[in-house]
């Protein structure tokens, strides 16, 4: 454990937390992809598999709650806020997602294990989940205040992994080049949020793309 | 160094 990767995490709990006291103060959950947050528990199942056979209490913790938080999102999403939902602007074609994420994982695993093989999947799939929710900002052309810190919360998380990994190489010669590099393509895909974010709403104005 | 696919992380 280091700064980096405890602030990180530290962060995707922020991510989660702003995400549900957003919707359950506004009883709505306008503005929130339903693919992206569909993609997220699919990334978490998969991922997260080796709770049945690997017991660490940090990690542990972590994991049910990021399983937990998120079907409770998607249980929100399509129950009771589902009135809220606009499936019309919520359009981004995941199919090509997923079949990208199980094209890599299939042909590039570090072991043909279905257990590795998933872990794989859900690391490329994480990569590019935030993708429907970025097009439906772009779609709209505006986005809630709230939603761009949820946006940016869950952007530095990955991006705070990278300082993690640069830190674990030099310390412990920990080396993960399939984490690294989605983790790095994952935090380009935000970067342009990440500008807007910095210029825009950190200076107190609206969330508007130019 | 080799790849170390401990997935000790998140």
């Amino acid at each position: 454990m280091n700064i980096f990767r405890l602030a990180g995490d530290l962060f995707h709990l922020i991510s989660i937390f702003i995400l549900i006291h957003k919707m359950t103060t506004s009883k709505s959950c306008s503005g929130i992809s339903f693919k992206s947050q569909a993609l997220y528990l699919l990334v978490y199942v998969t991922r997260y598999l080796d709770l049945f056979w690997t017991f660490a209490l940090y990690n542990s913790t972590m994991k049910i709650i990021f399983i937990g938080s998120s079907a409770y999102v998607l249980h929100l999403m399509t129950g009771p806020f589902k009135p809220t939902h606009d499936p019309n602007i919520d359009t981004f074609k995941v199919r090509y997602l997923i079949g990208g994420a199980a094209i890599l994982a299939l042909l590039f695993p570090y072991k043909w294990t279905p257990a590795e093989v998933l872990w794989t999947f859900s690391i490329w799939l994480e990569s590019v989940a935030i993708l429907p929710q970025l097009f439906m900002v772009q779609r709209t052309g505006a986005a809630e205040t709230i939603t761009t810190h949820y946006i940016f919360a869950l952007g530095a998380y990955r991006a705070l992994y990278i300082p993690n990994w640069i830190y674990r190489y030099l310390t412990s010669t920990f080396w993960d080049p399939l984490s690294i590099i989605a983790g790095v393509i994952q935090t380009v895909l935000y970067s342009d949020f990440f500008y807007i974010y910095y210029t825009k709403v950190l200076q107190g104005r609206k969330f508007e793309l130019p | 160094v080799t790849p170390v696919p401990g997935h000790d992380e998140l």
